[in-house]
């Protein structure tokens, strides 16, 4: 794709037209779909990424819940990057690409996002109009059905943590959720990539209680953590997200975790604060390199957990 | 709209330390138009939780004496966020 570069922020017609040529250039690892529009119209492009053949157990990984969150459609990218290029050569990867499939939306709010390049960096939510309201959007983290509008969400049309009008409001999270929801039989794995904050999060965020998996969940984010931090000493902190953080209903990783996918892990990016949400493009490589390693971890687990 | 340009704000983070403390950063947010980084709303901010907020160049230096008038201490992250937002494209090869 013309001017597009994994070690840049790229726009949205430049994401979307990697998405077209990654899938050309590996037609035996990769496939294009669409799984919906988003409410300005955009096409909604998810990559199948794993080697053609059989059907397999697969990961579902998403990036872009937040508009602003620019460090997270880079991770995905990289991610397919790595993917592709290591097949073949990464006994690793290419074991996982023959026995799993991933499933990457490297974008889920595109409006918010093309917003995010064109008026208002800062921008977080989805651009839906709301009835009654002059205020636009609604936060997709906020929109699942699970605990949802509860607490840590708003009401409030106005709010960055709007929950919107019902559950899945959003045509992006219907669209996602939906996707899901088909394959739920093979998805055993559901991966967020979200920024800042250096954390690794699983269910539930929605209420204090602990999931039944929470032992295992939480010895896999330990152990990821720490796949993650051999590279450059990135601290991460890890733990149930009402535990680690705060209560936040809505949020689509106690969705899939409730609808059954067992592995469901939220995934806090770079930094702790110093730039937030500006990280610099000569940060991505690194950010992504030890993304990769805590990635690739959980989904050895999953192979390996059948 | 015109695009939303960032000269002049800056990013705070303040660590409340009690509920008196919490419940002055919720007053500063109901009376100044401040942008939650860190957590995500202003109903999540507790004790002890670090607190990154955006405040916009008109507001900065109320934000500054009101928190100085409280006695609490602040850091600012970032001193000029349009600054720091062109020197997130550092690479050259764009």
């Amino acid at each position: 794709a013309i001017g597009h570069n994994y070690e840049k922020y790229n726009n949205w017609d430049t994401i979307a037209a990697w998405t077209a040529s990654i899938a050309a250039e590996n037609p035996d690892l990769v496939s294009r779909s669409q799984i919906g529009t988003t409410y300005e119209g955009r096409p909604m492009y998810l990559l199948k990424v794993g080697k053609s053949g059989s059907s397999k157990n697969a990961v579902f990984m998403d990036c872009g819940f937040h508009a602003r969150e620019w460090i997270s459609p880079a991770f995905c990218q990289w991610f397919v990057k790595e993917a592709v290029n290591k097949y073949g050569t990464d006994n690793e990867i290419t074991s996982l690409l023959n026995n799993l499939d991933f499933y990457i939306l490297p974008v889920v709010n595109i409006d918010g996002y093309v917003y995010t390049w064109t008026n208002n960096r800062m921008w977080r939510k989805t651009r839906s109009k709301n009835a009654n309201s002059n205020c636009i959007g609604t936060d997709p983290n906020r929109n699942f059905d699970a605990g949802w509008c509860t607490v840590g969400a708003s009401n409030n049309p106005c709010s960055d943590t709007y929950c919107g009008s019902v559950p899945e409001s959003e045509k992006e999270t219907k669209a996602l959720a939906d996707f899901i929801r088909s394959k739920k039989s093979t998805i055993k794995a559901y991966l967020t990539i979200h920024s800042y904050s250096q954390m690794l999060l699983f269910p539930y965020s929605y209420k204090s209680s602990l999931t039944k998996d929470h032992a295992e969940l939480n010895s896999i984010s330990k152990a990821a953590v720490n796949q993650l931090a051999s590279l450059y000493n990135t601290k991460y902190t890890y733990g149930s997200g009402a535990a680690t953080i705060y209560l936040a209903a809505g949020g689509s990783d106690d969705w899939a975790y409730d609808l059954g996918v067992k592995y469901s892990f939220t995934f806090e990016l770079r930094d702790t604060g110093r730039y937030g949400f500006a990280l610099p493009e000569s940060q991505i490589k690194a950010t992504c390199e030890e993304t990769f390693l805590a990635v690739k971890y959980i989904a050895n687990h999953v192979l390996n957990n059948p | 709209a015109e695009p939303h340009t960032f000269h002049g704000e800056k990013v705070f983070r303040v660590i409340p330390k009690n509920e008196e403390e919490v419940e002055f950063i919720k007053s500063l947010a109901s009376n100044t138009e401040i942008d939650f980084w860190f957590p995500d709303s202003v109903t999540q901010i507790r004790p002890s939780l670090h607190v990154d907020f955006r405040v916009e160049f008109h507001q900065v230096l109320d934000v500054q004496s009101l928190l100085a008038q409280k006695g609490m201490k602040y850091e600012v992250l970032i001193n000029n966020l349009e600054l720091a937002l062109e020197k997130e494209f550092d690479n050259n090869a764009r």
